[in-house]
């Protein structure tokens, strides 16, 4: 564990935070893409199976117990407790086309033809990509929130956390694990736009507001 | 590539 590491799992856990207090505060989710919190939780179901088969470390399974847990709430909040504030016309992304292609590249390009390790390859894969459905939404109503570019820029600032930790760990420990970095840069470069539009904008107290 | 590393990443 490293500071670029931590660093990035606190942010990805703020992220999760913040989007979670955004809607049982506000008692909506309004402007959340239901497809991409859907897609987050496939990708832990996906990634996190070892939890019952690997003990790597108390902080490891506890995190991935939390975001478990913490995506499953999202979902029931969003398409139960709220699902009279779900924006789902404007929601139209079809998870199908990110769905299928990360399944069969997850069977084609994996370490090892495994059960278990063909799952992780996908939920790696998926998570890349995961947060188009919710980066459409904002494209479409052509604004987001200000609570909601906060929890986009934590969310996006993680694997931006992690890529950095992956020089690390292969600078000291010389690991390193292609299709994770592969994906990682894949995943940081869809937030790229928004990392832009946040720091001009958001963070000059402005709304998020696409031009039209 | 490590790929049969401990996963120990989240």
């Amino acid at each position: 564990m490293n500071i670029f590491r931590f660093a990035g799992d606190l942010s990805h856990v703020f992220a999760i935070i913040i989007l979670l207090l955004k809607i049982w505060k506000t008692r909506s989710c309004a402007g959340i893409s239901g497809k991409s919190q859907i897609l987050f939780a496939v990708v832990y179901l996906t990634r996190y199976l070892d939890l019952f088969t690997t003990y790597v470390s108390l902080y490891n399974s506890v995190m991935k117990v939390l975001f478990l847990a913490t995506s499953g709430a999202t979902v029931y909040l969003m398409y139960v407790k709220f699902k009279a504030t779900y924006d789902h016309n404007h929601d139209s992304f079809r998870i199908e086309f990110l769905l299928i292609p990360c399944a069969l590249l997850s069977l084609v390009i994996n370490h090892d033809f495994t059960v278990m390790e063909v799952l992780w390859t996908f939920s790696i894969y998926l998570e890349s990509v995961a947060i188009l459905p919710q980066l459409f939404l904002v494209s479409k109503t052509g604004e987001a929130e200000s609570i909601t570019s906060h929890y986009l820029f934590a969310l996006g600032s993680y694997r931006a956390l992690y890529l950095l930790n992956w020089v690390y760990r292969y600078m000291v420990e010389s690991h390193y694990d292609l299709i994770a970095i592969f994906a990682g840069v894949v995943q940081t470069i869809l937030y790229c736009d928004f990392f832009y539009l946040y720091i001009t904008k958001v963070l000059k107290g402005k709304k998020l507001q696409l031009p039209a | 590539d490590s790929g049969d590393d401990l996963k120990d990443e989240l």
